[in-house]
């Protein structure tokens, strides 16, 4: 594992556990928290970590998927359950229509596999998924207009998880004879793409010492 | 290179 692997992994446990900690000493979920983006990471993980009990690869990466499929799941079970999580949620400004997009992905996961099984079709499910999972969560932030800090640093995070994991690619695409995974990759860049937007502005509001606000 | 090691990533 090289460094940027490493660092891709920690800046998106950072997100995570930002958002879990926000959560937690807040006792609310506004501003601007996207449950359905939530509950479509949850199911990503759930969903690509099939495998946990049939290919072991390294003590780290079994840990850290209890980890991520965990924490995400915190993060929905308070969102759903906690008293007062939960009525800090304005599902009105969270009309992100989720279902089509599960839809397309599980199509696009029929038909754009590495082999045809029941543990690769979701693996690729979940490629395709996390790709566009973080839409609702910007079309949220877009509506409300307001980004508050937490929020803004953990999209940050997130976009600095899919930058290090791009750097990852490049390295071992240098480094190792064959390293060829296009699902992965190209998904990986349509994601990476679809932060490009909100780095834009985040950028600006840093530059400018401004609070963060993203045009309507 | 088999699809196991394919998915060394998280």
């Amino acid at each position: 594992m090289n460094i940027f692997r490493f660092a891709g992994d920690m800046t998106h446990l950072m997100s995570i556990l930002i958002l879990l900690l926000k959560i937690y000493a807040t006792k609310s979920c506004a501003v601007g928290i996207s449950l359905k983006t939530q509950e479509l990471y949850a199911l990503v993980f759930l969903t690509r970590y099939l495998d946990q009990f049939t290919d072991y690869v390294s003590l780290y990466n079994s840990v850290m998927k209890v980890v991520f499929i965990a924490s995400s799941l915190a993060i929905v079970w308070c969102m759903r359950r906690h008293p007062l999580v939960r009525k800090s949620y304005d599902k009105d400004l969270d009309t992100f229509r989720h279902q089509y997009v599960l839809l397309a992905c599980f199509v696009l996961a029929l038909l754009l596999h590495e082999i045809f099984t029941f543990q690769e079709v979701f693996w690729a499910f979940s490629i395709y998924l996390e790709a566009v999972a973080i839409l609702p969560q910007l079309v949220l932030l877009q509506r409300s207009g307001n980004v508050d800090n937490l929020t803004g640093q953990y999209v940050l995070f997130l976009g600095a998880y899919r930058g290090l994991y791009i750097i990852n690619w490049i390295y071992r695409y240098f480094t190792e004879d064959h390293f060829t995974r296009w699902i992965a990759c190209v998904s990986g860049l349509v994601q990476t793409a679809l932060y490009a937007d909100f780095f834009y502005y985040y950028y600006l509001s840093w530059k400018t010492n401004t609070k963060l606000k993203l045009p309507a | 290179e088999d699809a196991k090691n394919a998915h060394d990533e998280l």
